[in-house]
């Protein structure tokens, strides 16, 4: 799975995610990448979010929207939101073996990276243009 | 707190992955591609919906991840693409799901998002629909590659060559992987 999430010139957030499914899927079987609200989610008072894991749990946790809709009703920050829910709502969605990550950047340019997974491969750019690349912790 | 694109090229897959220097350097060098593609609209004064759309093309071009070329092979053994997309402002969103023969996946999303009533269309219909917006379909082989190949024939059979077989960080799938 792959995504972005971009702020442009205007604060204007967006997010889009794509990917190729699981492994050997059969039934037609649908991840969260394409559902709104579980792989992606964008709202410019709050945060643009992305989302890589077992889709199945991302879905049940509509875990993209929950991220902004921490920060809309706790003034929780972009870091605070997407921790709470990776870290703390994720393992406990179903049978507790959800996993995977997010990518969440909110209109100030503060950005969030968290993943219960080994790694997770991701980097950011700032205004500047400076890269940073990173695959693990 | 002044990052204008933040990109993932997945999680959860690094530990199947036993990366030479080579490998991790193509996996570096992808994704900082994809994060100047979309900088590059940022500076122009391009939308965000823009920059999003330019950074995830290279990712889906891209064998090593798992979207567009180089996504994993369904139990069908083919390559099947989900995407959405969705813009911040007007809370507009669009997706495409199941598909098999669209280029871009993520631009497919965004057709869906700005030239339809509708958020989300799957399979032949995302594909007819695409292709009266007039995208070209392609074949589904074009999104195969040898690795992702090899991992699908050493899921469906005991026939993998002696050198997967010899692959201790391959043990293949488990039983609940498979859909």
């Amino acid at each position: 799975t792959v995504g972005a999430v971009a702020r442009d010139q205007t604060g204007t957030l967006a997010a889009g995610t794509s990917t190729g499914g699981t492994s050997g899927k059969r039934w037609g079987r649908i991840g969260d990448s394409p559902i709104i609200g579980a792989g992606t989610y964008a709202d410019s008072q709050t945060a643009g979010v992305s989302a890589t894991g077992w889709g199945e749990y991302f879905i049940r946790g509509a875990v993209a929207h929950e991220v902004t809709a921490l920060m809309d009703h706790t003034d929780a920050s972009v870091q605070e939101a997407a921790r709470t829910v990776i870290n703390e709502r994720l393992p406990r969605l179903g049978d507790g073996r959800g996993s995977g990550g997010v990518i969440a950047l909110d209109a100030e340019g503060h950005v969030a990276t968290p993943f219960i997974t080994p790694g997770m491969f991701r980097g950011w750019i700032t205004e500047d243009g400076t890269v940073t690349v990173r695959f693990y912790d | 707190s002044n990052v204008v694109l933040v990109v993932h090229g997945g999680a959860g897959s690094i530990e199947e992955v036993d990366m030479t220097d080579e490998e991790e350097a193509a996996y570096r060098t992808q994704l900082a591609e994809a994060l100047r593609a979309g900088y590059d609209v940022i500076e122009g004064g391009g939308s965000s919906l823009d920059a999003v759309e330019a950074a995830i093309q290279p990712l889906e071009r891209a064998r090593l991840f798992n979207a567009g070329r180089g996504a994993v092979f369904t139990n069908a053994g083919m390559a099947e693409h989900d995407a959405s997309i969705m813009e911040g402002d007007s809370l507009k969103a669009g997706a495409i799901a199941g598909t098999k023969h669209l280029p871009h996946p993520i631009s497919a999303a965004r057709l869906v998002m700005e030239e339809s009533e509708h958020v989300m269309l799957a399979r032949q219909g995302a594909e007819a629909f695409a292709l009266a917006q007039g995208v070209d379909l392609v074949p589904n082989s074009s999104f195969y590659t040898p690795e992702r190949r090899e991992r699908f024939l050493e899921t469906l059979t005991s026939d993998a060559s002696p050198e997967v077989k010899a692959r201790p960080e391959r043990p293949g799938p488990q039983p609940d992987a498979l859909g």
